[in-house]
């Protein structure tokens, strides 16, 4: 494991507990959105189904684990907190799940590399992830003052897709056959829907004001 | 040996 990736996951770590300290610290979920927070759990389920039967390193099972514990809690809170839910902008996240489910699934099943359920799921969760946050870029749009939390969950995230990229620019020149066009092109999709927002991130931090993204 | 390597991320 090279150092891009081991930031990468810590960013992504980060990103969640930043996450759950704001909804169970501030017992609120203002401004994120329980589409993608589900999206995410669907995307570990699918991609994790393999923590039993392919097992790479205790690193590996315990991060596979602590995501899948994460996403939970995180999705449960904002699901059935008695006062969590309260603070859930349900009416201003309305993207549809299906768009991005469906296109993934149908890719997944055009073009998986092997025809095993493992291997077609976990390249669904890799679809998936790609898109996954766009619900959550579509309510901060509608979101006015946005909080800080918010905005650096949104960025840590950003973050370790980034670190991600580094990673497999690192592994491609120093391990043998290490080929994957398929993450690659998908982990650089999903970097581009976050350029958007970094640009509205760093000015607002630059101009030391709140982060705003125009509708 | 390829399937470990695609799936040793996370």
């Amino acid at each position: 494991m090279n150092v891009f990736r081991l930031a990468g996951d810590m960013m992504h770590l980060l990103s969640i507990v930043v996450l759950l300290l704001k909804i169970t610290g501030i017992k609120s979920c203002r401004g994120i959105s329980l589409k993608t927070q589900e999206l995410y759990l669907l995307v570990f389920i699918t991609r994790y189904l393999d923590i039993f039967t392919n097992f790479v390193s205790l690193y590996n099972t315990v991060m596979k684990l602590v995501f899948l514990g994460t996403s939970s809690a995180i999705v449960y809170y904002m699901r059935y907190d008695r006062i969590i839910k309260l603070t859930y902008d349900k009416e201003q996240d309305t993207f549809k799940y299906l768009l991005l489910v469906a296109p993934s699934a149908v890719l997944a099943l055009a073009t998986s590399h092997v025809y095993t359920v493992l291997e077609v799921l976990w390249t669904f969760s890799i679809y998936l992830e790609a898109v996954a946050i766009m619900p959550q870029l579509v309510l901060l749009q509608r979101t006015q003052n946005i909080d800080n939390l918010t905005g650096n969950y949104v960025f840590l995230l950003g973050s370790y897709r980034g670190l991600y990229i580094l990673n497999w620019i690192y592994r491609f020149f120093t391990e043998k056959h290490y080929r994957q066009w398929l993450v690659w092109t998908c982990g650089v999709v999903q970097t581009i829907i976050y350029c958007d927002f970094f640009y509205y991130y760093f000015l607002s931090w630059q101009n030391n004001e709140k982060l705003a993204l125009p509708a | 040996e390829l399937y470990r390597q695609q799936h040793d991320e996370l």
